[in-house]
């Protein structure tokens, strides 16, 4: 289940449609303050299902919709795509047969959001069940946000657990 | 679940007092339950002591040993239940030169199990990556991707 | 006490103004309390727009963003009320090279009404400083000083 | 008042007594992770009477004295003492015979704790005197803790105000 390719438009500063492809190993992000860093991440946190804005730094979840600029007019919708290659075969049973997995999300002005697993409009349930038991997923130890490093260590005792029980 | 759960623990845990030592080039740490009888609800407690210390409370380690010390334990926890992929934002922000060198020949290791994600602006991190995205935004605020090297 | 906070809001409010597009190359910032007929309890709100970019949430900069725009409300303050020294403890960690070239110059002129103590791993920030001390731990534990430069 | 001098003995990891001068002008102090950089600061709020052990990255007051090492035992005491140039005059009227205003502060394992000032027992109201209106301070926007420069960004519009109330 490695990441191939992430291809983020009009989610918070990626105004116009990016891609990145990811190959196996060590890939760096880099670029001055406030260029979009970060956003990439919580990019990928989103389209993995992450529910709460404020995990993404925003108020609502309509922060996360490209919001405008001093040339660029507001959009109104938001969508991220992450490709996984399955040649490893993974992913649960009834995705066998693919070599590769694409879940999207999309989120318009309106409120209105869906969720897509190759193309075939899905549910946040489905693209959860998808990934439980790969350690993939909004909360676990595979992603740690800018700042938040000693996190682990400034917590209390009990809050530690669920990183645990993420993993067992 | 409670036999899953102790089981992960002691294996964390196991693996956790190898990687500590690998950043810190010695000392050692563990991890410890609050309450061993009731496995269910208990806290975990980290205890860690770098070479040449006393054993302290680790709220009194320092900014960098604090990262270092978390970043084996998620290093640990990974080692014993791989994820595809492993994404740090700027997590080598708070190390000194020496420890981002011990950082970095440690997360080369572990691309050979997983993918890696490194956000950074530390050099030394920039050049042991495989990949490289530089971010730009010449049109003020709007993100757009070059690829560096590939 | 109405009157004292009430003057001294509006200064820091007008010298932030000033320190804003001094450490971003431009944009605007301003203060703005939460109750403007309760001044005794009202809250300050923090309004941040880099340059080209909209005015939005604080909570949506960037994290060396928050860094820039914290600083520049630090010393519009100390402008406002200096104190005799100030210390900052690896505040350049999150910024970028332009960022820490800005930040250096602003402290070089501040150093001019009070004393500055910065501790940072940033060689850039180390050339800058009058006078430099190194601390070490050659016997595991125990700090010692060394004067580098004065 | 500009700081002229300090000097640290048993207080956390500087077991041995050191001592630093300021010259006015930026000084800088470097050194690798764990040596001691932001003991110092620590040091210059517990001086200036900073009452709560959680501010200093301890759970109680005691952590503070040196606890030993691999090559030391530990130590029944903590003393510093932070020198400031009064040529300007600005401290209280009965000091403006002073040309230099020495404070100090003293803990023993015991629990009891010393306040000095220009080597007089004093109590740490008298140093809070000292201080007031001169925005030096444990709680004061002139000390920046590492990690903690986001905060004012992050705070609760509220919990800002106490920096105003300091400067006004
Ligand atoms: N909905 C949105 N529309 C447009 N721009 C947005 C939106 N949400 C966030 N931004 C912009 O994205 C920028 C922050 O980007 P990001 O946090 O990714 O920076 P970064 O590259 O991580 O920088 P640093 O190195 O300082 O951490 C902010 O300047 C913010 O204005
Ligand atoms: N009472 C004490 N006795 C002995 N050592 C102590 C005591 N309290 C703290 N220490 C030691 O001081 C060290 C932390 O020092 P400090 O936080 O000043 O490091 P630093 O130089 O700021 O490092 P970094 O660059 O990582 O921020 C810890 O390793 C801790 O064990
Ligand atoms: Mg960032
Ligand atoms: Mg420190």
């Amino acid at each position: 289940m490695k990441i191939k390719k992430l291809t983020i438009h009009g989610f918070k500063s990626f105004v116009d449609k990016v891609a990145l492809q990811f190959p196996s190993g060590t890939s760096g992000i880099i670029g001055p303050n406030g260029c979009g860093k970060s956003n990439i991440v919580d990019a990928i946190r989103w389209v993995l299902g992450e529910q709460n804005a404020r995990h993404l730094r925003g108020k609502q979840m309509e922060d996360i919709i490209f919001n405008g600029s001093e040339s660029r007019k507001p959009l109104g919708m938001a969508e991220v795509v992450l490709t996984f290659s399955n040649e490893e075969g993974l992913a649960p049973a009834h995705f066998a047969n693919f070599s590769e997995i694409e879940i999207s999300r999309r989120l318009y002005r309106s409120g209105e959001s869906e969720y897509y697993i190759n193309r075939v409009q899905s549910r946040l349930r489905d693209i959860v069940d998808l990934f439980t038991d790969t350690g993939i997923g909004t909360r676990a130890y595979s992603i740690i946000e800018q700042g938040q490093v000693g996190w682990l260590i400034s917590a209390k005792p009990e809050d530690r657990r669920s990183v645990f029980e993420e993993a067992a | 679940t409670r036999e899953r759960f102790r089981t992960t623990f002691d294996e964390i845990n196991a693996k956790f007092q190898e990687t500590f030592p690998r950043f810190f080039n010695g000392g050692r740490a563990e991890l410890r339950l609050t309450d061993d009888s009731d496995i269910l609800e208990a806290g975990v407690e980290i205890a860690a002591q770098p070479p040449g210390k006393r054993l302290q409370n680790i709220s009194l380690l320092s900014g960098g040993e604090k990262a270092l010390t978390a970043t084996a334990l998620i290093f640990a926890i990974f080692l014993i239940k791989p994820s595809p992929f492993c994404l740090l934002d700027e997590v080598d922000a708070p190390l000194d030169d020496a420890n981002i060198d011990r950082f970095n020949l440690f997360v080369r290791d572990m691309s050979k199990i997983s993918q890696f994600l490194l956000i950074t602006h530390n050099k030394k991190t920039m050049e042991m990556a495989d990949s490289l995205y530089g971010i730009t935004m010449q049109e003020p605020g709007v993100s757009k991707v070059i690829t560096l090297k590939f």
